[in-house]
């Protein structure tokens, strides 16, 4: 599904170069759900940002389903994203002034699947506060808006920032469980990013990120 | 440090009541480190609003260090807050247009603290990001600047709302080093919301709540 070579993401900060990315290799089959872990500011969400056409890399090559991301232009990027990707942001990026399933039904009207917002906001255990505002919810009930506004999307690549850092143990495992459902039922490729220690052993394969570099891919326990 | 008799947070949202909070009674004596727990939606961010005094409750008596906060108004409040509280929000709440350090200087400045503005930084690891604006930053170092913002008061009360939750275990360790070393030292009160079970252990207290309500306090690990 995804192979990165010798992928760089550099920022100009005045005089200073922020390398957060330096020089990543990577090949990930399709319908695995791939976990990312390392410490803070080791590059994890550079690495989805990149995977999902968010950003670009500043050298080297990235491509997912075969299409060379680093050479698209914003217009095919956001083709890209629109078609193939489901993202879950870590700050999850709400729409403050649309409700829970408005948030919901937003992405699923442009997949044409409207009535599959309230049962994805249902699967997440937030039917009881679907016409809730962003800010009249609490921090991990955002979270599941977040990832039912992805999911419901069907996207072939699901990239996950920490998608259960703002949940206690059991609503995370439900979490999870869902999306490893989507994944085994319709081969969706998962790439999750968690610091949760025993959540990471939990996948397919564990890529392992320090300084803005992969020091580890290891299959997971789910094998 | 602070006393809750029968304390209610209740919200209308068109006619229905949401209640966050529905009675609850809880009496926690100064310097120690307490941990809140319990599930997404439970009620763990409202209680940590009413005892900062960012939120009033609906119903009940609230006291904090002796302070009847259900009584007083706008003004009173934000005295109370700027003198006595510290805050680490959940969604950290940092200005967007300021630097790393200029974050937490903004509030340095407030208790004529000045100087410890860039060594409570380098207390949390974010010496080499100091002049990062948030856009610039991972999570978790925006997470790590809120922290260091609310530490730098040297604040009575310390309310940390899942301080931890965007870093790895080790870098979620070394925080935690810092809060416990500043209870200690300093007769600081901390409240610190986590879903995190191991962490949750290692508190003086550990107050459970469940749909709005108390169900247990009993003591932590540190103990
Ligand atoms: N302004 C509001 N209007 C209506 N309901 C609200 C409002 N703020 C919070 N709630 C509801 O009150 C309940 C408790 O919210 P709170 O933020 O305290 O939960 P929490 O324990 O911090 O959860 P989490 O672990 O997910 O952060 C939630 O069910 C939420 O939907
Ligand atoms: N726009 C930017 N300009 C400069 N530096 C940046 C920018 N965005 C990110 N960085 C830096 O790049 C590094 C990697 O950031 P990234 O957000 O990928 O980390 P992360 O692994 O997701 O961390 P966390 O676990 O804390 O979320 C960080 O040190 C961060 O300060
Ligand atoms: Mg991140
Ligand atoms: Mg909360």
């Amino acid at each position: 599904a995804l192979v990165a070579r010798d992928v760089w993401k550099q920022y100009l900060l005045g005089d200073v170069t922020v390398n957060a990315l330096r020089g990543v290799n990577l090949q990930l089959p399709a319908g695995r759900f791939v976990v990312l872990v390392g410490p803070s500011g080791s590059g994890k969400t550079t690495m989805l940002n990149l995977a999902g056409g968010l950003d670009v890399p500043t050298k080297g090559e990235l491509l997912v389903f075969g299409r060379r991301l680093n050479d698209m232009n914003e217009a095919q990027l956001t083709e890209y994203r629109r078609r193939e990707v489901g993202f879950v942001f870590q700050m999850f990026n709400l729409v403050p002034t649309l409700t829970a399933l408005e948030n919901v039904r937003l992405v699923a009207q442009l997949v044409g699947n409207d009535d599959l917002a309230a049962d994805t906001l249902a699967a997440v255990g937030l039917a009881h506060v679907a016409d809730h505002l962003p800010s009249q919810l609490s921090g991990g009930e955002q979270q599941r808006v977040a990832i039912a506004r992805a999911l419901v999307k069907q996207p072939r690549l699901l990239l996950a920032d920490e998608p259960t850092g703002a949940l206690d143990v059991e609503t995370g495992l439900e979490v999870l469980g869902l999306l490893w459902h989507e994944t085994r039922k319709r081969g969706m490729t998962v790439m999750m990013v968690t610091h949760n220690t025993i959540l990471a052993r939990l996948g397919d394969i564990v890529v392992r990120l320090r300084s803005g570099q992969v020091i580890e891919v290891a299959p997971g326990e789910a094998v």
